[in-house]
């Protein structure tokens, strides 16, 4: 028996916008810590970890581990279903090959029940080591999507160089080059605007700017990014979902021949 | 040029 409630039912439908069109279908596990996923796409470039700690919901209950095999675009049409002040339970049972979304509305005056099929997923899990990172910088979010944007549009990788000057993102295309520079900046006011930037080394990586893009689909859930950088490791970009837990984007660099 | 590493190279199989 599995039932989790969660009050802020829009940020399960944001979770799902952000990784629906990296990950077409995924295991999501649930078990007394929480709701979690892991999952490659489909070149096993990137791989996105998720998690969703029991105590962030209002009502969590799983009986026992279970393993929920979901297409995530028949999942994300489902959520887009729910309002965006929807309470969202998930429930589903062992033994059955359905899972079932209930939408209550805030005055419980609407009650909706959306019934989903799962499917068998035969997918790798990977172990992820904890690592010491040779540069950690957090930036507002929306600042790293829009230089991603911007620097996709001229061209296809992005470097990513972290000095004692800050961090600099560079990309060069058919029609020219581009570089960004963000240098430190403590905002006390709005801790959530700093640019904050830990270096134990200096780091240089490079990585294709699709993903980082598609990563950037996450920025809803999150007013701050942090990007973990080691030049023997993928990258991790991290956006933090309040109270509950995580998405962590992991990318292969791209390395010179 | 640059080569594109899968993810699998740096995390191993559980």
């Amino acid at each position: 028996m599995l039932e989790l409630r969660l009050i802020q039912g829009s940020l399960l439908k944001k979770v799902l916008e952000a990784i629906k069109d990296l990950v077409t279908e995924a295991n999501f596990d649930c078990s007394a810590t929480g709701f979690s996923l892991q999952a490659m796409d489909s070149s096993h470039v990137a791989l996105v970890a998720l998690l969703l700690r029991s105590e962030g919901f209002d009502h969590y209950r799983c009986d026992r581990n279970l393993s929920m095999g979901i297409n995530l675009n028949n999942m994300s049409k489902m959520l887009r279903c729910a309002g965006p002040e929807d309470i969202i339970t998930i429930k589903g049972d062992d033994g059955t090959d359905t899972v079932t979304f209930m939408f209550e509305s805030q005055k419980q005056d609407k009650i909706s029940d959306f019934e989903m099929k799962l499917m068998d997923i035969d997918s790798e899990h990977l172990g992820i080591p904890d690592a010491e990172y040779q540069a950690i910088v957090r930036m507002p979010s929306a600042e790293f999507a829009r230089i991603c944007k911007d620097l996709g549009s001229i061209g296809d990788t992005v470097v990513i160089s972290v000095t004692k000057e800050g961090v600099k993102f560079f990309t060069r295309g058919d029609v020219g080059s581009a570089n960004i520079v963000c240098r430190q900046n403590t905002s006390v006011d709005k801790p959530e605007d700093s640019t904050v930037i830990e270096m134990n080394e200096p780091v240089s990586l490079t990585f294709a700017l699709r993903y980082m893009n598609s990563f950037t689909k996450a920025t809803t859930l999150s007013e701050v990014v942090t990007i973990s950088l080691s030049s023997e490791l993928p990258v991790v970009v991290e956006y933090k979902i309040a109270e509950m837990g995580y998405i962590r984007f992991y990318l292969a660099p791209k390395i010179e021949d | 040029d640059t080569r594109q590493f899968e993810i699998k190279t740096y995390f191993s199989k559980k």
